[in-house]
């Protein structure tokens, strides 16, 4: 795992983060509860709590889909290439790239791949873009969710021994669960083992 | 658009599998140090984007050369992504360049904290 220069994280007074979606996406309910089920994935092993907000002036962190040139210097490609980006903390800000076909799965599934198609799984880039704003960088592993990269249908979202170690690294676990040695077994027996790196 | 279900994806996305902004790169496939061939200025735009060159001059200015910048680059990203680190385009780094990813760089200010930026604890097996 890996974090940004100078380790940024959220102060320790903020434990309780909201969220909030720009209102011109119009996003349907449906589209809202996968961002929560991918949140709900960082809470159970830290000690950080998400609540959606309805405004986005008081919110913690801003989710929008913008395609192009979207004003912060980091312009999407068009249809795969980049799909998304997200700023350290304290910042708060999570893009994703308008122009891709984004696919919605049931919650259950938590790896899968579809036949090779150029549908990009929700889920999995928003538990990933969720990983940056907490405050970890990109990570080797393949089988992290940190993992720079994700083809067209793979859908990967439970979060992998190395990213509970990175987040809890930086939060510690979660006083009411396990600490995410459940999580992290979950993810071990279902994502196979973890690239062999030691580092 | 958003599918809800894969049974819901038209035909033509299964087809498009590999329809992605960097596609043109894998006619780079084979390129080495030395060789000036069309095209390489843009990915060395890429490696740019994603702080594997850290350069003063604007992105527009790469040139087509393979040149040494180019193959540090490429040696970097290989240790990253858990590639054979050949400094080469060969076919393995290129099929992973032009997979979807995470706009967030991958070195910044020249340094990673990924495999590249880490003292490896590994044994030659």
């Amino acid at each position: 795992y890996s974090f940004f220069p100078g380790k940024p994280r959220w102060p320790s007074r903020k434990r309780d983060l909201t969220y909030a979606f720009v209102p011109q996406n119009n996003l349907t309910d449906e589209v809202k509860r996968v961002f929560a089920r991918a949140f709900t994935r960082w809470s159970e092993v830290t000690p950080l709590n998400f609540t959606r907000s309805e405004s986005i002036l008081r919110a913690d962190i801003v989710i929008g889909f913008f395609a192009g040139e979207h004003g912060d210097g980091e312009p999407f490609d068009g249809a795969m290439g980049t799909l998304a980006h997200a700023s350290s903390p304290p910042t708060g800000m999570f893009h994703l790239d308008g122009d891709e076909d984004w696919l919605i799965s049931e919650g259950e599934i938590s790896r899968g791949i579809l036949p090779v198609t150029s549908v990009v799984d929700l889920e999995s880039v928003a538990v990933h873009e969720i990983g940056h704003l907490l405050g970890l960088g990109h990570s080797s592993v393949e089988n992290a969710i940190m993992y720079p990269a994700i083809a067209g249908g793979d859908r990967k979202v439970e979060l992998a021994k190395d990213d509970i170690e990175g987040i809890q690294h930086l939060y510690g676990g979660n006083p009411n669960g396990d600490g995410g040695s459940q999580a992290s077994r979950r993810s071990e027996t279902s994502g196979g083992a973890e690239s062999g790196v030691d580092s | 658009k958003f599918y809800t279900n894969v049974s819901s994806i038209p035909p033509l996305h299964f087809l498009n599998a590999t329809r992605s902004a960097w596609e043109t790169f894998e006619k780079l496939t084979g390129c080495h140090v030395g060789e000036k061939i069309d095209g390489l200025s843009k990915l060395k735009q890429y490696f740019h984007r994603f702080g594997y060159i850290t350069t003063t001059t604007a992105g527009d200015n790469f040139t087509d050369d393979f040149d040494d910048v180019l193959q540090s680059a490429i040696n970097t990203y290989q240790k990253n992504f858990n590639l054979k680190v050949t400094g080469n385009l060969d076919a393995s780094t290129l099929r992973q360049i032009v997979k979807p990813r995470c706009g967030n760089p991958d070195m910044i200010d020249g340094t990673s904290e990924m495999n590249a930026g880490k003292k490896l604890r590994t044994t030659e097996r």
